[in-house]
């Protein structure tokens, strides 16, 4: 029941944004964390037909529905979260990379991800020292509930302490640096279990690339603004 | 007409040291493509490192046995040119009249010259950002494609102390890398830096517009009973002509056990 179709006119050469009229769930499956339910996962597929043409394109991903909230507890200044407004013990895994050849396949990463599991940790912390990791690796994450804390490539170590302190800025090119993270978030920002983007490793980004992390990464004002009751037009009809 | 969608070209591959290698990139993918394994040539593992194709073909020892690690010459002693390597591969792919291709490459460490049938295209450096080429006008119209990488490693590779260390001299937080290469206290340096066409590279077949990057956004309301899906995405008309499309979203799910869709 859940196929909607728009018309859409592009102009020639011309690359446009188009935002979808929201599509209304009732009682959805959730996704979950390992240990807490299910991972459900829904087919989203979008296709493209050109008018005289025929089939142009399609695209495809696994979703689930999932609300993940997390603040710095005052008490403990830990960071608590929480997933679909039930609160989480985090029982998490440091994650490097699988292998120092980068031979990553997707049954590589489906067998330590599936191990981590079996473990019964619900995430994984991608250390700022390693990768951002790939999507088959985000896809067996969102398979069996683990989720993802992802860091961008800064540490500690190397950027900013030490005697004497090394990489006091950070990266050389921070215009690179911000379109690399801005492509990584692109790559990966639908996997259900991606949790929390952070910064670096034991280390606070240089301030221009820390605002502009932060910046790009805040919860779009549409979402700021909704108020919990609000009924949308499907609803009503 | 060639079908619609993606083709992972992750077989085939070749590669062999810049420093052996005295033809271009042009000539590579015209006149004198290589035509196999053979010196200085060899099997190429794509996508996987530099590192990972030497270990492949035996030219060095595996570094995860014993310190076999200590006998790979470290780039800070080889020069950045000894890690710099070509990769070259063919594919086949005939367009029909209105369709168009990409050649994607997911993740190259850390910057590439592109050559396709004699065409240079040069990838920007970053190892955590995917490039899509346009190519579509220079396909071979026979069919058959040659492909050719020069990979080069990162610009800052540094060099490691006597005493190790957290991250080498730390010269690897230059560039916009993955900086354990420089060794950690819990592994030993990488040789080569993790240089390499390290992700996945494809060709992929799309009409005259094309779906790029679609973002998915949930938002709950009623403790979780009333769910929105909020879907945007960039589309890309590629046609000298305005194209009057139907976009759809469609949103099923997995069936379970013995539930079957009529």
């Amino acid at each position: 029941e859940h196929l909607q179709t728009q018309h859409v006119s592009v102009p020639p050469g011309a690359r446009i944004q188009y935002t979808f009229p929201q599509l209304f769930f009732y009682k959805p499956n959730l996704w979950w964390p390992n240990g807490m339910g299910k991972q459900s996962l829904y087919n989203v597929s979008i296709t493209i037909d050109v008018k005289g043409y025929g089939k142009s394109d399609s695209w495809g991903q696994l979703f689930g529905f999932r609300k993940i909230e997390s603040h710095i507890d005052s008490a403990t200044g830990g960071r608590l979260f929480k997933v679909n407004g039930q609160p989480i013990f985090i029982r998490g895994g440091n994650w490097i990379l699988s292998d120092c050849l980068l031979r990553l396949s997707e049954e590589r990463y489906k067998t330590d991800v599936k191990f981590h599991a079996d473990m019964n940790l619900n995430m994984i912390r991608c250390w700022g020292g390693g990768l951002a990791e790939r999507p088959e690796f985000y896809h067996y994450c969102d398979v069996y509930g683990l989720l993802v804390w992802q860091e961008f490539w800064i540490t500690g170590d190397v950027d900013g302490r030490g005697i004497p302190v090394s990489n006091p800025n950070g990266p050389l090119d921070h215009d690179l640096f911000m379109l690399c993270a801005r492509d990584t978030v692109k790559l990966l920002r639908n996997h259900p279990s991606l949790a929390l983007w952070v910064g670096g490793n034991e280390q606070v980004p240089p301030p221009d690339l820390n605002t502009a992390l932060k910046n790009d990464l805040k919860l779009h004002p549409f979402f700021e603004n909704q108020s919990e009751n609000a009924m949308s037009v499907e609803d009503m009809s | 007409m060639a079908e619609i969608g993606k083709m992972v070209l992750d077989s085939g591959w070749l590669a062999a040291r810049s420093t052996e290698v005295k033809l271009t990139g042009t000539q590579l993918t015209t006149t004198h493509p290589p035509t196999g394994p053979t010196s200085p040539w060899m099997e190429a593992v794509v996508p996987g490192t530099v590192l990972a194709t030497l270990v492949t073909n035996k030219t060095v020892g595996d570094p995860f046995y014993g310190l076999v690690n200590e006998t790979i010459v470290d780039i800070a002693d080889s020069g950045r040119e000894y890690y710099t390597f070509w990769f070259f591969t063919k594919f086949q792919c005939k367009l029909s009249g209105t369709q168009h291709l990409d050649l994607n490459f997911r993740a190259i460490n850390y910057s590439a010259e592109v050559y396709l049938n004699g065409h240079k295209k040069d990838l920007p450096k970053g190892m955590f950002q995917r490039h899509s080429l346009e190519v579509t006008d220079i396909l071979n119209p026979e069919g058959t494609n040659l492909l050719a990488v020069l990979v080069y490693p990162p610009d800052h590779p540094g060099s490691i102390p006597p005493e190790g260390g957290q991250g080498g001299d730390h010269e690897i937080g230059k560039d916009v890398a993955t900086q354990y290469v420089e060794g950690w206290d819990w592994i030993a340096p990488v040789r080569d830096r993790n240089t390499g066409i390290w992700d996945e590279v494809s060709i992929y077949v799309s009409g005259p517009v094309k779906i790029i990057d679609p973002h998915l956004v949930s938002s709950f309301f009623d403790h979780n009973t009333r769910v929105y899906l909020h879907a945007t995405t960039e589309l890309e008309n590629k046609s000298a002509w305005v194209a009057e499309c139907s976009l759809n979203i469609q949103v099923t799910t997995e069936l379970e056990g013995s539930i079957c869709l009529v």
